[in-house]
C-alpha cells in the first residue's frame, strides 16, 4: 500500500494453508433458511475457490475440521461482537488464526434474491479470508470490504483469480470427469465384462438410457439390458454387467433415474416407478408415477435433482417440470415450461445428472452439456460445449 | 441498526476498527492525544482505499461509504 499512484490490487495477509484438501463443518445456522439451503449455498460459495485452484472444500459432521462456520448473535466469545442489522456483516479469521468464518444472525440472509443480503456472496468473501485474502482495494473485487447488494451473474474478478492464486497457484485440472485420456487397459477397454463383447456399446454409440450418481457417490450408466460403473478415468473394469444380475427387480431399458436427499435412488420407465437403497429395491415397487410424482407425465427423458436449488425436474420432449415434494401440489400449474429456458440445452435429451462435484450435465446422442447453475445456462469452457460424452466420461 | 456514522467520535471508531487509526485512538483512558494531521491521514486512507475523493474530510460520499455494510476484517492488516 502507499501513495494513490499504486496500482489498485489484492492484498495477502501473510499466512495460507499448506495442505490443499480442507474440510468444515457449520456448526450454528442461520435463522429463516433451511440447513439444506444454507448447505448448498456454503458450498457454492467454497467452489468459487476450488474452480479455480487446486483447494478443496469436504463438508464433515464430525471431528476437527479446518474452517469452523458458524451464525452468532453480537458477543459471541471471540471480543469481536457483532453489531445488529447492518454495519458488520460477518468477519472471518486469517489461516494463522485458524480459519473460523462467523456471520451476524440478526442479517436478513436471503438466497438468489435481491432482499436481504445475499448468503452466498458474503460466505465466498469470509472464505477469502479464511484462505489468506485481505481487503482489496479494486471495488469490483469480491474481497472488496464493502457490500454491494445482490449480484445474480456474479463472476469472480481477476483482481481475486490473481490473488488466490498468488497463494495457491493455479487450477491444473478441469473440474469435469475424465480430463485425462483414459489408458487402453481398463475403462473402455476391449473386452467386455460379462458377454466377452467389446464394450464399443457405449464407445460406438454412446447414446444411453440413464445416468445416475447414487448416495455412496458411485456413478452408473444404463443402456438397454446392461450398466456400466464410471470412474474418475472412464468406465471401471469388469463392465458392462447385465441390470437383471446386479439389480434385482429392475427392467431393461430404463427411461431416467435420480437420488434424492434421503439417500435413495428412483428409476423410471413408461408409467411405473422404482425404488433403489444402493442395489437392493425397496417392497411394494414398481409404483405408478402418477401415484408417487403428480402431475408428472409417462415416459419421461430425464429426472435429476438440480445443484442449483435442489429441486427435482423432470424432461420430456421440449416441456420440463419441476417437482417440489414439500409443496402442494408438488407441481405448480404453471408447468410444463420450454426446455429452452435452460439456455443452450437441447430438447428430447437422453438424461441428466447431478455429479458428486456439484455440477449438472445433460446427456443426449453421444454428447454432454456442463450447466452453469449461477449463469442458469450452459456454462462456456475451452473445449466448448457440447462435448462428446465417449471420450470424457466413458474412456472411449 | 447501529448510530449512523456521522459525528466525529463514530467516525473515529470505525477508521480505528478497520485499521486506519492505531486502536488505542479511540481509548480515553489511555490518553492517546491525536493531531488534526493524524486524523484527516486516516480519513484520506479510508477514501483512497474506498476509491473516493481524497479530500480528508467527511463528506457526504465518505460518509455513505462508512455506513455501507461491510465485512468485520479490518483493511489495513500487519
Amino acid at each position: 500500500y502507499g501513495s494513490d499512484a499504486r496500482k489498485k490490487r489484492y492484498a495477502l495477509q501473510g499466512s495460507r494453508w499448506r495442505v490443499r484438501d480442507l474440510n468444515y463443518r457449520i456448526t450454528k445456522y442461520p435463522r429463516g433458511l433451511t440447513k439444506a439451503s444454507v448447505d448448498r449455498e456454503i458450498a457454492a460459495a467454497f467452489k468459487v475457490w476450488s474452480d479455480v485452484t487446486e483447494l478443496s472444500f469436504t463438508p464433515v459432521t464430525s471431528g476437527k475440521v479446518h474452517i469452523e462456520i458458524r451464525f452468532e448473535k453480537g458477543e459471541h466469545g471471540d471480543g469481536d461482537p457483532f453489531d445488529g442489522p447492518g454495519g458488520t456483516l460477518a468477519h472471518a479469521y486469517f489461516p494463522i488464526y485458524g480459519g473460523d468464518a462467523h456471520f451476524d444472525d440478526t442479517e436478513a440472509w436471503t438466497i438468489d434474491s435481491y432482499r436481504g443480503t445475499n448468503m452466498f456472496q458474503v460466505a465466498a468473501h469470509e472464505f477469502g479470508h479464511s484462505l489468506g485474502l485481505s481487503h482489496s482495494d479494486v471495488r469490483s473485487s469480491l474481497m472488496a470490504p464493502f457490500y454491494r447488494g445482490y449480484e445474480p451473474s456474479f463472476v469472480l474478478d481477476q483482481d481475486d483469480l490473481n490473488g488466490i492464486q498468488a497463494l495457491y497457484g493455479k487450477k491444473t485440472t478441469k473440474p469435469t470427469p475424465a480430463t485425462l485420456r483414459p489408458p487402453t487397459i481398463g475403462g473402455g477397454s476391449t473386452d467386455d465384462g460379462e458377454t466377452g463383447q467389446p464394450s464399443s456399446v457405449l464407445c460406438g454409440d454412446p447414446s444411453i438410457d440413464a445416468v445416475v450418481t447414487m448416495s455412496d457417490q458411485n456413478t452408473y450408466v444404463f443402456k438397454g439390458s446392461r450398466y456400466w460403473r464410471l470412474t474418475e478415468k472412464g468406465v471401471d473394469s469388469g463392465y458392462p454387467k447385465s441390470i437383471s444380475q446386479d439389480w434385482d427387480g429392475l427392467p431393461s431399458n430404463i427411461d431416467a433415474a435420480f437420488t434424492w436427499t434421503n439417500g435413495k435412488t428412483y428409476f423410471f420407465r413408461g408409467g411405473e416407478y422404482w425404488r433403489f437403497s444402493d442395489l437392493k429395491m425397496d417392497a411394494d415397487y414398481p409404483k405408478q408415477i402418477s401415484k408417487g410424482f403428480s402431475g408428472i407425465p409417462d415416459d419421461i427423458d430425464a429426472a435429476f435433482v438440480w445443484s442449483g436449488n435442489g429441486k427435482i425436474y423432470f424432461f420430456k420432449g421440449s416441456k420440463y417440470w419441476r417437482f417440489d415434494p414439500t409443496q402442494r401440489p408438488p407441481v405448480k400449474e404453471s408447468y410444463p415450461k420450454p426446455i429452452s429456458n435452460w439456455e443452450g440445452l437441447p430438447n428430447s435429451i437422453d438424461d441428466a445428472l447431478q455429479y458428486s462435484n456439484g455440477y449438472t450435465y445433460f446427456f443426449k446422442n453421444g454428447n454432454y452439456w456442463r450447466f452453469n447453475d449461477r449463469r442458469f445456462k450452459v456454462d462456456s469452457a475451452d473445449p466448448a460445449f457440447p462435448r462428446p460424452a465417449g471420450y470424457w466420461w466413458f474412456g472411449c | 441498526t447501529p448510530v449512523p456514522i456521522a459525528g466525529t467520535t463514530t467516525a473515529m471508531m470505525y477508521l480505528a476498527r478497520f485499521g486506519y487509526l492505531a486502536p488505542t485512538a479511540t481509548n480515553p483512558q489511555s490518553g492517546a492525544l491525536l493531531s488534526e494531521e493524524t486524523v484527516t491521514d486516516a480519513v484520506k486512507e479510508f477514501q483512497a482505499f474506498a476509491g473516493l475523493n481524497q479530500t480528508g474530510e467527511m463528506d457526504e460520499e465518505t460518509v455513505k461509504m462508512m455506513n455501507t455494510p461491510r465485512c468485520g476484517v479490518k483493511d489495513k492488516v500487519g
